[in-house]
């Protein structure tokens, strides 16, 4: 464990809480696209199921079962507690164009071909382009509440932290693995349009609008 | 060598 890795799990955390209080305290998931609230939670799903057979250590298993829970909470409260606030008008990125070629990748391009292997590629691909439906309805919007954009500026700082974390461990402990690497490179790339807009006008204290 | 079928990141 580094403090990148550290720094990056306790953001992502943070994201998932932001989002979870935004939606409760509100009581509303207005702007928030409920089909990329389903691809992190079938992330977090497909790729801690080894939660049941490998015990790495406490903090690793607990992390877990909070990113599982706090993920399908909100998938609950969009589709079901909240289903009255969500816009589902907005919400229309076509995620079969995401879950089909992942799905074909993760059987091409994997480190073994078994079935925790697969599911583990799966998801680190599909988490690489979860955040699209949102990016896509924000355009469509061409706005986004302020703490949405807070939740999303610590969902894309998380990943990046994690790329500063490989590059430590490659030059700490020799360890690396290019398909974690490479998605989390795509996955980062995806919010630079959104840090841009987020450093030049949420941090200066004017609301997130896109040129619609 | 690390086992990299034995994922220890989240």
């Amino acid at each position: 464990m580094n403090i990148f890795r550290l720094a990056g799990d306790v953001s992502h955390l943070v994201a998932i809480i932001i989002l979870l209080l935004k939606i409760w305290k509100t009581r509303s998931c207005a702007g928030i696209s409920g089909k990329s609230q389903i691809l992190f939670a079938s992330v977090f799903v497909t790729r801690y199921l080894d939660l049941f057979t490998i015990f790495i250590s406490l903090y690793n298993s607990s992390m877990k079962i909070i990113y599982i829970s706090c993920s399908i909470a909100t998938v609950y409260l969009v589709y079901f507690k909240f289903k009255a606030t969500y816009d589902g008008n907005h919400d229309t990125f076509r995620v079969e164009f995401l879950v089909v070629p992942v799905g074909g990748l993760s059987f091409l391009v994997n480190h073994d071909f078994s079935p925790m292997e697969i599911l583990w590629t799966f998801s680190i691909y599909l988490e690489s382009v979860a955040i699209l439906p949102q990016l896509f309805m924000i355009s469509k919007t061409g706005e986004a509440e302020t703490i949405t954009t807070h939740y999303l500026f610590f969902l894309g700082l998380y990943r990046g932290l994690y790329l500063i974390n490989w590059i430590w461990r490659y030059y700490f402990e020799g360890f690396f693995d290019l398909i974690a690497i490479v998605a989390g490179l795509v996955q980062t790339v995806l919010y630079c349009d959104f840090f841009y807009l987020y450093v030049t006008k949420v941090l200066k204290g004017k609301k997130l609008s896109l040129p619609a | 060598e690390y086992n990299v079928f034995q994922h220890d990141e989240l």
